[in-house]
């Protein structure tokens, strides 16, 4: 274990933003809004207050710096190191953030290049009250940058993370070490834009699904993170189920190699042997090693002994880390380490009690149960069980893509469009009733 | 498995050092760092960062050290001299 490293004996400590991005699509506004709840995320659990102050002296003196700015700790430019802060004392650096002003610093973005500001703010503002770096994978303090951490309002410490902050601190007064700190409305927190602030660059694309109002084509879980397919597009969901951005990613932007005349893909999943991860189109199918395409593909699926007429869904089950693959009313399992089909199959799907044929897809998540989708719905299927849980289907979007008024129960899935929509400030003019555009916001 | 190049290595020393799992090479003695402490410093930033210690630069620690990361190191001065000794 790392050694513990010096703490803060004063609970109120100032902080300032001095520069900002000079090439950052990100306001200031937006970057003060981002600082503020980077801190707040510890100053929730912790005895610690963070005020914002102005001039020179702030405790936690924040500044987006380039190459060699005469602290020792030179930046170098997009990527390699991305910012640094000083731990806790008496020198006048101590507290102090800095930031590579040449990252492309991004907020509620879905673009893979984007370096995301507040999953590094919170990082930095750790060791800024004197956490040092861990191994732990799941730990924010890891030191090397893991994506975005999903909604600035919604982010929830790791536990781990929380237990180490409390040996440093003690747990605030308002809080218990379980319960979940509230962030309550009436305080003046600074606003957080649903979009970033340049909308011209970002409007949403004509052929962009709405994952409010859609059925996926493919759902998997890639390395921890939930993946929602439909047509050329994705949405991506981190460990904890928050949705890296209500903007889906293009498909052939992030996962390279694949024909740029696909307009859509029938299965995905992570193959548990070696974690590459395979697309199934028609009777094709491409293994990508991380997120470029392997040689010598698409192949045949009759490499997996499956007769011709594509795959509606596939997942690696974690129990026998063996794939079931399903068309229609029947399903395979498939042999990872034999690479062969297991004996005895195809079987029906009605084995798998409750769940319906002609699903879309299937996908292990990090909870142990299995989730079959279909249409607007999804059932789940606990540990090695092969029976649906009482209570499904749910609404897919509902549960899993930040989408509200949903009905669960309403007559069919199909039939519940007009009942849903997507929650969060998107243009929706098929819905205008007298010819107005209409936009909904709930934040 | 490819053989690291002279530059992948030079840039792993640098790298190492950098992240505090190597002292920087003594001033005063010109101690120069062995090939056995560059292996158990290769291993400890393995094991920190979850890969398999191997203890030659592969290729997934060559990608871990591509990783966008702190500039903070990850072992204090003391701890990697320790590990040294």
């Amino acid at each position: 274990n790392i050694q513990m490293v010096t703490k803060w004996n004063k609970r109120n400590l100032s902080w300032r933003v001095r520069t900002f991005p000079k090439a950052s699509s990100l306001g200031h506004d937006t970057v003060r809004a981002l600082m503020y709840y980077a801190l707040k995320v510890w100053s929730d659990i912790t005895p610690l207050n963070f005020h914002e102050v102005a001039g020179n002296n702030a405790d936690i003196q924040i500044d987006f710096s380039r190459a060699d700015h005469n602290d020792g700790y030179p930046f170098d430019g997009p990527g390699g190191t991305v910012a640094h802060a000083f731990f806790p004392g008496d020198h006048h650096t101590s507290g102090d953030t800095h930031f590579d002003d040449e990252e492309f610093w991004t907020f509620r973005s879905s673009d893979v290049n984007g370096m995301d500001l507040f999953a590094v703010a919170v990082h930095e503002f750790g060791h800024a009250i004197g956490l040092a770096h861990i191994s732990d994978m799941e730990s924010i303090m890891r030191p090397y940058y893991q994506g975005p951490v999903g909604d600035p309002l919604k982010y929830n410490l790791p536990y781990d993370d929380k237990v180490r902050i409390w040996q440093l601190y003690g747990v605030r007064e308002s809080v218990s070490p379980t319960a979940k700190p509230e962030v309550n409305g009436d305080e003046d927190h600074p606003f957080l834009p649903d979009l970033p602030e340049n909308r011209s660059t970002i409007q949403p694309r004509k052929d962009e699904p709405d994952r409010c109002n859609t059925h996926f084509d493919a759902v998997a879980q890639i390395r921890g993170e939930a993946f929602f397919f439909k047509g050329k597009y994705f949405w991506r969901l981190t460990r904890n189920k928050h949705l890296v951005s209500l903007q889906p990613a293009q498909i052939h932007r992030f996962w390279r190699g694949l024909p740029l005349n696909m307009d859509s893909v029938d299965a995905i999943y992570e193959r548990t042997t070696d974690h590459k991860i395979v697309f199934f189109k028609g009777d094709r199918y491409w293994v990508f090693k991380d997120n470029n395409v392997e040689e010598g593909y698409p192949r045949p699926i009759t490499d997996f002994g499956l007769p011709p007429g594509g795959v509606d869904a596939a997942f690696s089950w974690s129990h026998n880390d063996k794939t079931y693959l399903f068309k229609e009313n029947l399903f395979w399992c498939f042999n990872e380490r034999e690479h062969r089909m297991d004996d005895g199959y195809p079987m029906e799907t009605t084995l798998w009690k409750g769940i319906p044929t002609a699903m879309d897809d299937a996908m292990a998540w990090s909870d142990g149960s299995t989730y079959f989708f279909r249409g607007k719905e999804y059932w789940k299927v606990l540990d090695n069980k092969m029976q649906a849980e009482e209570g499904y289907p749910q609404i897919t979007a509902r549960d899993w893509l930040v989408c509200s008024d949903m009905q669960s129960d309403g007559p069919s899935a199909e039939s519940s469009r007009t009942g849903a929509h997507s929650r969060q400030g998107q243009h929706d003019e098929s819905r205008s009733e007298n010819a107005y555009e209409v936009c909904s916001c709930t934040s | 498995a490819p053989t690291p190049t002279a530059e992948d290595i030079n840039r792993g020393v640098d790298w190492l050092t950098r992240f505090g799992y190597l002292p920087p090479p003594d001033p005063v003695t010109g101690q120069l760092q062995t090939q056995e402490e560059l292996s158990k410093a290769i291993k400890a930033m393995q094991e920190f960062g979850g890969l398999k210690p191997t203890g030659i630069l592969d290729e997934a620690t060559l990608e871990l050290m591509k990783t966008p990361r702190c500039s903070l190191p990850d072992l204090s001065q003391s701890e990697a001299t320790r590990r040294k000794r």
